[in-house]
């Protein structure tokens, strides 16, 4: 968070009153929270809100304050952070701005929130494996008590159905309370269809990156430099080091086991004081690290430079082209020499990309709700930890660390939230579904030029998160609760609707029912057959917070070969909240097996711009 | 009789608290009550939902699991996956 508001032109201070902010309460269900850091501390901070119904049972030795206002745990002893994620989320959502912190001087800077002076709520529920009964628990407790916004940073992995999913389940009780939910869309990207967080009424959360990227470098002895990812912070007390492979330095291998520097290959006798090379990205550091080496150079087959994990020890990760220079290099001589520098951060200019783990689309159980929802920064993100000295930042390192840099969608989803809190501070009374349609139509474009398959509204949704705009929409996509029921209508019988609502919602019939791209949602997606023609039908209504008297016009951004119709063309609002209905058509044919359309809507009044994306694909 | 071993905690999810009078844990008591055999009912319940929305963790066995879903006050009937930190 050093960089990740800033990169997003969310500067200090930027349009925030404390006193309204402080009304704000994120609930944060995750590993707990480490109640002592700067980031947590309750100085200049008035009593909890009057409506706060939360309460402090964060167990043994764990006090909450005034900016900590609430703290419950399901594992373990306490609610107070095993592992740091927990910590990390929740500072990253609201935490103090807290000068000069960095990870053994790397990405230096202010650690804040989105939300510096709006209260936090802890809820434990992974001490690390997260329960599905603890993750209820933690939702029933967080709605009851008060929340304002809810961000969860967990997520199961595989599809489930909404109603057999406890995120999915909890957050549709906060949706109904009026508490939008922040969730981490997942780190099984670049795959399609990886994404798990799939209900409307959540708001999903895709990973990207921002302007800073931290990296390291490979000097080899005929004084190539090669740039690595890997947040190295150690310094070799030595210009050069002998270089091995791991095929070369072990002896009751295979050459292609010990290649890859399986555990118990390496020999410690063959490593000590030198930098070993590795063909295994996942297994090298650890094998290396337990058996002496000085250092090691990783192969990343994944080709990903936007993770990077921090290992134990000094070590990088080369990609393919990278680790073939190293290659080559011990080849070609006797004595192969080289070093690792510490990481240093550098400007990238094509931030920000989605990140290459980050969970894509489309959507298993509705295929007509394009997930996941929007992007936001979820690499290499410094936030606070937990200086326990049971945690360290990686198996193996012993350091202890106020402040950690972690990447994952799990990053992203408090962003989101902080976000979130933001709107929610200017907007009281906005609903979930006003605030994420507000998040989601003021996005910046993004193009997903890094994956060699692009799968672009699945990897991004609508697009990077801009905070500076949110506030301002100028319309909305309203969902009442009635309108996820009618949802629901399509899936589930009328009784199980009803025990669902808690009342006696009833399930239009026959032709009525519609179709799941009839809710009134903020983008705008279709799947349709392959080889056929297709003519798509959106009905969608829009409501105007934004100037009384105002007139928008629809503008279609689209270089496919579909032919896109709204009507009406021009929406003429006379005051606020007013509604407005419009149909949107979209039609073509011949989409191949396994293809996409992407295009936009954009309704224009002069200074807002309300985008949404539109995506027509097939199977 | 099953075993411990043949239980697994699950969630039977109820939807929304009802909005008459109504004692959620009582409720999940007699629900659960309706499907053991032979087990103390307190040493299956793992937990009551009941601030915000309804239901209950119980530790079930397959057959037990299938009962409930049968129910017409039930939603669902799943067992408690493990999720993970993103």
């Amino acid at each position: 968070t050093t960089r990740s508001w800033d990169f997003m032109g969310f500067h200090e201070k930027i349009n925030q009153t404390a006193t309204v902010e402080s009304d704000v309460v994120v609930g944060v269900i995750d590993s707990g929270i480490w109640p002592e850091s700067e980031s947590f501390k309750d100085e200049g901070f008035g009593p909890p809100p009057k409506r706060w119904k939360g309460a402090c049972k964060g167990g043994n030795n764990f006090t909450c304050n005034n900016k900590l206002i609430g703290a419950r745990y399901y594992v373990a002893e306490s609610a107070r952070d095993g592992t740091g994620h927990g910590s990390h989320t929740a500072s990253t959502a609201a935490g103090n701005a807290v000068k000069d912190v960095s990870f053994y001087g790397l990405a230096q800077g202010t650690a804040r929130g989105g939300v510096p002076s709006a209260r936090i709520s802890a809820y434990k529920v992974c001490a690390p494996m997260c329960m599905a009964h603890n993750i209820l628990a933690a939702f029933d407790d967080a709605i009851a008590d008060g929340v304002d916004i809810i961000t969860i940073s967990i997520g199961f992995g595989f599809i489930q159905d909404l109603d057999r999913d406890a995120i999915s389940i909890g957050a549709f009780h906060a949706m109904e309370k009026g508490i939008l939910t922040s969730n981490s869309a997942g780190n099984n990207g670049p795959l399609g269809a990886t994404v798990s967080s799939l209900a409307p009424w959540i708001l999903t959360v895709a990973a990207s990156s921002t302007d800073r990227r931290i990296i390291d470098k490979v000097v080899l002895g005929n004084g190539t430099t090669l740039v690595g990812s890997s947040v190295n912070t150690f310094i070799l007390n030595g210009t050069s080091f002998p270089l091995v492979h791991g095929k070369d330095v072990s002896r009751n291998c295979t050459e292609r086991r010990a290649g890859r520097c399986e555990e118990g290959c390496l020999d410690s006798d063959l490593v000590k004081g030198k930098i070993v090379l590795c063909d295994d990205y996942d297994r090298g550091n650890k094998a290396a690290y337990k058996a002496g080496a000085l250092g090691s150079v990783l192969y990343n087959f994944r080709n990903t430079d936007d993770f990077s994990t921090i290992p134990p020890f000094a070590a990088t990760t080369l990609n393919e082209k990278t680790y073939s220079v190293v290659m080559s290099y011990m080849n070609s001589t006797r004595d192969p020499q080289g070093t690792i520098l510490k990481s240093e951060a550098i400007n990238n200019p094509a931030a920000p990309l989605v990140a290459l783990f980050s969970s894509r689309g489309p959507n298993l159980i509705l295929p007509d709700i394009i997930k996941p929802d929007i992007s936001a920064p979820g690499v290499q993100v410094l936030a606070a930890f937990s200086p326990d000295a049971s945690i360290s930042t990686t198996p193996g390192d012993n350091r202890h660390v106020q402040y950690n840099i972690m990447s994952g969608t799990s990053m992203a989803s408090p962003h989101a939230a902080g976000v979130a809190a933001y709107v929610k501070s200017f907007h009281p009374d906005w609903s979930p579904a006003a605030i994420k349609s507000s998040i989601m139509t003021t996005a910046w474009p993004m193009n997903d030029s890094q994956s060699y398959v692009p799968t672009y509204e699945f990897a991004y949704g609508s697009g990077h998160i801009n905070p500076v705009k949110a506030i301002n929409p100028g319309l909305v996509y309203e969902a009442s609760k009635e309108d996820y029921i009618r949802l629901l209508c399509m899936k589930y019988d009328e009784a199980r609707v009803r025990l669902l609502s808690g009342d006696n919602s009833t399930c239009p019939i026959g032709s009525d029912k519609g179709s799941p791209k009839d809710l009134n949602y903020p983008s705008m997606g279709a799947k349709v057959e392959p080889m056929k023609p297709f003519a798509v039908e959106f009905h969608r209504r829009v409501k105007n917070v934004g100037l009384a008297n105002a007139t928008y016009t629809a503008k279609i951004f689209s270089e496919s070969k579909v032919e896109i119709k709204v009507v009406p063309e021009v929406l003429s609002f006379k005051s606020l909240n007013e509604e407005k209905t419009f149909n949107m058509t979209v039609a073509g044919s011949g989409l191949p097996y396994g293809s996409q359309v992407s295009a936009a809507l954009v309704w224009f009044d002069g200074t807002h711009n309300v985008r949404s994306p539109i995506v027509v694909y097939t199977a | 009789k099953a075993t411990s071993e043949d239980r697994e905690v699950s969630i039977v999810y109820l939807g929304s608290l009802p909005h008459e009078v109504y004692s959620p844990l009582s409720h999940h008591h007699s629900i659960l009550q309706r499907v053991i055999q032979g087990s103390s009912l307190e040493s299956l319940l793992v937990r009551s939902y009941k601030r915000s929305f309804n239901g209950f963790a119980a530790k079930l066995t397959d057959q037990e699991r299938e009962k409930l879903a049968n129910m017409k006050e039930v939603v669902s009937v799943f067992p408690s996956r493990t999720y993970q930190l993103q």
